[in-house]
């Protein structure tokens, strides 16, 4: 099944809402998904009601040894299943950053652990290219890459192909690659004139699917849920599931 | 004079706009300001046409020892001063990161050049709180953080004000602290009931100016300038005036 880390190292671009709702409607298409939680900041964590009250009960117990990833699992408020993460997991790149393997062992686990079997798995990093976000680079075998309709982040775009380029030399198998536009307000000229930018930069890996600036999608984390429960006729929700739908005819998740 | 940081580990909440726009509004003022740019991703340099093509050419070569601050300035394109980034500057972290002096590095080359004798210094943080924006907050003697009306936001405040709560033991003299609402959309309810919960727990600290969701804002990054030069009439450029306004009222820079 699809191994999928949503990262952009461009803060604010719409990674956790990314992810947040495509975790949710995967579990309503019945995939039974896992999301993780790469972020220590545990935006993810926090709006699914399962912030971990202590490193030990997070992904951090992990890094730390102490822990298998299948005993840190957890069920969100939505129903599906979440690895927490903590504000401890800021020292893995002191702590665990150096080493051969420490860029495998989120990796070696979910294949040790046979957590993807029969699931899709969903990472949420943070805006940093350290080691939980190389971390997920080297787990999965997909990578979605929001950016937001706004200038600043077509730097960050042009610096991720840069990165992703550099690191297919070390990857076993390089992982397939989508870009989608978020944040996108078809009343701004600008919109219109960065999301023309990245098609011609990125052609196909470029998602044909534009998430549009959705007051439903900026509300869901408040009520503790996504966007399909919270306002499921908004512009929010029906983009994510033309996300999904082109995704998954794309062949990146089942 | 005022030595200010601006921070705030969430990601897009308007802290580069925020640099960009109070040193070009100090510069018009005639208090010729410096800008340093602490992020590894460079993006305030980008935008003022002095992105380093070298980490040697940039504030890394600060902390490789290799150069002193004062060879390091550059003049922007919109004529103030400003120390660029490179992505060089992320190796920081696990390169300088340890050792007793790690956190006051910044703070010490400030002193011992003079830089901030005659001129105020502003200081762009990147989303995270590592070496680099440590360096930024025990150098600095005000904090500006900067929080989008959106509820993730909100959570990345509370952090903060744990995080320079937790710092001020080790700080010589805690920084004098302002809190400022950014993106707000009159339109949206979302954000006076987060621009609300944000004055209940923050009081005082907590400008009275809010800075709206405005285009201009967004679009002047492209035209590698500030909201003055390229809307001086938006609504933006109206709020950032009045933030400075509000600022300098309050002591919070001179
Ligand atoms: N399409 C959208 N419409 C409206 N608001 C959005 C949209 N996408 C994201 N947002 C809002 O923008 C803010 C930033 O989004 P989010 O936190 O998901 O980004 P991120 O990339 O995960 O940020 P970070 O870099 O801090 O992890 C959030 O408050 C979110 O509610
Ligand atoms: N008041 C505003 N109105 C409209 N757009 C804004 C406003 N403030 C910021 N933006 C846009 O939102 C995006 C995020 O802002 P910015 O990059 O300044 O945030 P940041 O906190 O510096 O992000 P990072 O965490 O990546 O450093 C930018 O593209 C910017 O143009
Ligand atoms: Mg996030
Ligand atoms: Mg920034």
């Amino acid at each position: 099944m699809a191994r999928i880390v949503v990262f952009n190292q461009k803060g604010g671009v719409g990674k956790t809402t990314t992810t947040l709702n495509l975790v949710a409607l995967l579990a309503r298409r019945g995939s039974a998904p896992l999301a993780i939680d790469l972020d220590p900041q545990a935006h993810l964590s926090a709006i699914c009601g399962t912030a971990a009250s202590a490193g030990s009960d997070s992904l951090y117990a992990f890094y730390q040894d102490a822990k298998l990833l299948a005993e840190l699992i957890r069920t969100s408020s939505n129903g599906w299943s979440i690895i927490p993460s903590h504000l401890d997991l800021s020292k893995v790149d002191t702590q665990f950053g150096k080493g051969p393997r420490a860029l495998q062992r989120l990796s070696t686990g979910i294949a040790r652990e046979h957590l993807n079997t029969d699931r899709p798995i969903v990472m949420d990093a943070c805006p940093l290219l350290g080691v939980l976000s190389l971390n997920g680079i080297f787990a999965c075998d997909r990578v979605l890459i929001p950016i937001s309709a706004d200038y600043l982040a077509v730097n960050g775009a042009l610096q991720i192909d840069r990165t992703l380029r550099a690191l297919e030399r070390v990857l076993e198998k390089p992982p397939m690659r989508r870009f989608v536009t978020t944040r996108f307000d078809a009343r701004r000229k600008m919109s219109w004139d960065i999301d023309r930018k990245l098609r011609e930069r990125f052609g196909a890996e470029m998602c044909e699917t534009r998430i549009s600036e959705s007051v439903g999608l900026a509300e869901s984390p408040a009520q503790n849920c996504d966007v399909f429960t919270h306002a499921p006729e908004s512009r929010g929700a029906r983009d994510y599931i033309a996300l999904l739908d082109e995704l998954q005819a794309a062949g990146f998740v089942g």
